[in-house]
Parts: structure tokens; sequence; C-alpha cells
């Protein structure tokens, strides 16, 4: 219903209802699905799109590590704010006259369930691994970008580990083949939480993409925006010199794919809470987000490629 | 669902290399069952780790007798879970 609160943390269901719900509400809001988790759950992308075929288009994901629910719950405050505003705000109309934009709000719901129903604790897939009694693998290092390389693990118990081979999560496996049939994809941006960090490729090498200077500076300005609303401090680099060197990353394996414009932000924490984040500091971590995003989005839209 | 009652998170701060080495020592014990939210990587980067209650005296100890400085970020996570769910139960009675 409209009464939907995006001040608080919801389950499942009831954030595939109120994608229903936008989908129903904006005529240019879909609800598609792009595949399904490995224990069967829908992957849903709302996707945003004012006419014309193939347009050139920006990804946007959260919930990759399931435990931290201020990324799922502020897409859902992102989705709203993108439909709600399209025709009053001249940014995101322009935006929109001109490209798509696909939004994966729930990217892991596996694990996201099982947040809510086991171990509130838990980050990775729930899938299972021959010869382990350990079950999952951590989907941020499952991608085909230096995959199984420094800062992963092998170890199946381990929260970091890489699975048996890169795409062997459904859930990733799905997103790389929407995105490569799709073919015009200009940005892909990926919300985690926490530790209030921007950052661009790479993560599994430690040198600088061909793209740094532009990467960078557009980095800093979608920092300063962020910083603009309620004063929260961004820091801004590569994956590698911000925060460690970790293999099979999202937005490694969007860069290396040609995708130039590949963010990953780290949402706030208010140096108190890590991803435990209260759902008081949901509104204001999206609306600081969405600033930032903005910021790459309106960049994207004028230096199309 | 599983309860987390006694589990500290700390922030651990280290000086130097060595310290960041001793944490990558700590990371690989797993009868420990630790939990890094970030894991030890460089001096400037603050470590931030959940330990079981059963483990907390132990790597408070560890971390004591190498000097290595930290701080306590959650005093009790099960308070904070309880907490959040909580909330959810009341934003739910609200909606309805």
């Amino acid at each position: 219903s409209s009464s939907f609160d995006f001040g608080a943390y919801h389950t499942l269901d009831d954030i595939n209802k109120e994608l229903d719900h936008l989908a129903s509400e904006y005529s240019f809001v879909e609800k598609i699905q792009i595949g399904q988790s490995y224990e069967e759950r829908p992957l849903y992308v709302l996707k945003f799109s004012t006419g014309g075929s193939n347009r050139p288009a920006i990804w946007l994901d959260a919930g990759i590590h399931s435990r931290e629910w201020v990324t799922q719950a502020s897409a859902l405050w992102i989705a709203n704010k993108i439909a709600s505003d399209y025709g009053t705000d001249a940014s995101v109309t322009s935006l929109l006259d001109k490209m798509d934009l696909f939004l994966l709000p729930v990217a892991n719901p596996d694990g996201f369930v099982y947040t809510h129903t086991s171990n509130r604790m838990w980050r990775k897939t729930r899938s299972k691994i021959p010869g382990s009694v350990c079950v999952g693998v951590d989907p941020n290092r499952n991608w085909d970008a230096g995959f199984g390389g420094p800062g992963a693990s092998d170890k199946p118990c381990s929260d970091s580990y890489h699975g048996p081979s890169a795409n062997s999560e459904v859930e990733v496996k799905s997103v790389v083949d929407f995105i490569k049939s799709h073919g015009n994809f200009k940005a892909f941006l990926t919300l985690h939480s926490y530790s209030q960090l921007l950052m661009y490729p790479y993560g599994y090498k430690c040198t600088r993409p061909d793209d740094y200077a532009e990467l960078e500076s557009l980095g800093r300005a979608a920092a300063s925006s962020i910083r603009s609303l309620y004063g929260t401090s961004f820091q801004v680099g590569t994956i590698c010199n911000t925060i460690y060197q970790a293999s099979g990353g999202s937005i490694d394996w969007s860069y290396d794919n040609g995708i130039k414009y590949s963010f990953a932000f780290e949402l706030r924490d208010t140096g108190r809470y890590g991803f435990l984040l209260p759902a008081t500091q949901i509104v204001p971590a999206a609306q600081e987000t969405w600033l930032g995003l903005k910021k790459i989005m309106e960049h994207v839209r004028n230096k199309l490629y | 669902l599983e309860t987390f009652v006694g589990h500290q998170v700390l922030r651990i701060k280290t000086k130097n290399e060595e310290e960041v080495k001793q944490l990558q020592l700590l990371e690989s014990l797993d009868h420990l069952e630790l939990d890094f939210w970030i894991n030890p990587s460089a001096p400037a980067l603050p470590v931030d780790v959940r330990i079981p209650a059963a483990s907390v005296q132990s790597v408070k100890a560890f971390l004591e007798s190498q000097g290595i400085e930290y701080s306590i970020l959650i005093e009790d996570l099960q308070d904070v879970l309880d907490k959040e769910k909580e909330e959810m139960a009341e934003s739910a009675q609200r909606q309805r």
C-alpha cells in the first residue's frame, strides 16, 4: 500500500509488495524478473524507462551482502524518489528521458531471508558446497574479475569464500547474463554498508584503472554531494587503496567488461553501529546516498560514450 | 533465530604492520569463531570484529598482551538486535 514505511526495515515479502506497488503506481516503472536465487526466489529488478528501445542504461544494486540491511532499505527509498521525481525534478526527468535505469534492491534474497529467520549476521548466499558442511559463497568475491586471487578465501566456511568457480552463484550469473545480453550499460553502481567509502576499480589488483583521473574526480564530486546534506564524510579511491585487496568483486568485473562508470558505495555507519544501522538512520542514509548517485548519474548522462 | 547474547563488537586500531600481522594471526584461529566486519589490512584502517561471548575474554587478553588498542563498538549485540526487532514490529503495527 502507499503507507509503506521507508524508515523501517522490512521482510522480503513486504519489499516485493512495495515493488509491485511502485510498478502499478508509475507507468514508466516495470518490475521484471532477471532470474532466480539458489533457493528459487525471484530476482526482481525495477526498470525505469520512459521510452525507446535498448537505450543506454544505468545499473544499481543493493543487498549483495544480505546482512547489510540499510542497503536494501535505501534502494527502496531511492526507487520511490526516482519514480516520484520524474516530471517534477529537472535532473531526474532529463536522465530518464535519455537513459534507462535498472534497480535490483535485493541482490541476495536467500541470504536476506536467512538474516530474518535464522541468523541476522549472515552475509553470503545459501548455496550448498559439495564436500563441505558449510553453506554459502561471498557473492562479491564470485565475479569473473581476478577470481580466486588475493582478498578472497578458498575455505568454504569463511565469510569471504569465493566459491568453486566464477559465476558459480546463480545470483551473480543472473546479473552477468542480464547485463551482457542488454549490452548497453554505461554505469554499474552497487550499494554496500558500511564505513563510508566511495570506491572504483580495482580491488583484485592494486593498480589504477585507465580512467583513474575521471573516476577519482567524479568520486570526489559525488562524495562532496553526499557531505552537503548532513556532513557525512566519505573517503574516495580504488578498492585496493581505500580498504584492502579483494578479488572477484562486481565493479571490477563491470569495469573490465567496458562499463566505465563503476562505483561501489559503502554507506554510513555514524561510527557506532557497523552494518546494524538503526532504522531512524535509513532515510538520512538514503537521502545522502541519492545525492551521490545523482551526481554520478548526471555525469554519465552528460558524457555518454 | 540464532541469538547473540554477550557477543561484542570491538573496533581495533593498529599502529604498525606488526600489529596488523598479529590480527591476521587472530583471524586464522577458527576455534574463536570471530566474524571480521572489517578485516585487518593496513595500520591506517580500523578493524571491526564480532566476538562470541565465549571468546571475548581471550581475545581481549590477547590484544592487551600485545599492546593493541581497542574500543567496544557494541557492548551486547543481542541488545541491538532486540531493539531492531522491536522497531520492525512497531512499524508493521503502524502500517496495519
